[in-house]
């Protein structure tokens, strides 16, 4: 699962 | 964030900035690829979709409200402007882009971080950005005429990839445990794809040319 700091790119 | 990153999305903004002052300016879409604005618009719409639960900041929110807006503000004036959609090349734009979306739907569907429908979505997205540029450079090859403008454009969009390559070396060294594998390999292919192209364009800026694709 990705964490949120993995989702913080565009 | 890092100067990498921020590098990367403002080369990102600025080619689409570049694309649509093309657009507007000179009301023609000649030598653009619909079928890539489109495969973009795709890309961006099964990205973001984390619009509507999660809030990252500010500046995610707004970026990712300008893609979607300018991907479909292009796509309009392709299709619909009066003047724009008539220098389409409506002929030469065939590539069959569900040759790409397919397999990408069906490698998110095996290769993802978590069989989600977000998650597989937007891994979908990925894989797709990598290769959305192709009806665009294969119709560069057709149609020979690469203006300044398409040319830049393309430029950009090919160098905010390999900033965010350099973003996630300079990520994966200083953030402990930062990982995004699919991305980065995803990233490498998707830069490799514009190698070609960097290269005739570098070589065209250094004689001072008009950039032109082999025969």
């Amino acid at each position: 699962k990705r964490s949120s700091k993995q989702k913080d790119e565009l | 964030m890092n100067i990498f990153r921020l590098a990367g999305d403002m080369t990102h903004l600025l080619s689409i900035i570049v694309l649509l002052l093309k657009i507007q300016a000179t009301k023609s879409c000649a030598g653009v690829s619909l079928k890539t604005q489109e495969l973009y618009a795709v890309v961006f719409v099964t990205r973001y979709l984390d619009l509507f639960y999660s809030f990252i900041s500010l500046y995610n929110t707004v970026m990712k409200i300008i893609f979607l807006l300018t991907a479909f503000t292009i796509i309009w004036y392709m299709r619909k402007h009066k003047v724009v959609c008539q220098t389409y090349d409506k002929e030469q734009d065939t590539f069959r882009v569900l040759f790409l979306i397919v397999p990408c739907f069906v490698l998110a569907l095996l290769v993802n971080h978590e069989m989600s429908v977000t998650e597989v979505l937007w891994t979908f997205s990925i894989y797709l950005e990598a290769v959305a540029i192709l009806p665009q450079l294969v119709l560069l090859q057709r149609t020979k005429n690469v203006d300044n403008l398409t040319g830049n454009y393309i430029f950009m969009l090919g160098s905010y990839r390999a900033l965010y390559l350099v973003n996630w070396v300079y990520r994966y060294f200083t953030e402990l445990g930062y990982r995004q594998w699919i991305v980065w390999v995803s990233g490498t292919v998707q830069t490799c794809v514009y190698l070609d192209f960097f290269y005739y364009y570098v070589q065209a800026w250094r004689n001072n040319e008009r950039m032109k694709l082999p025969g």
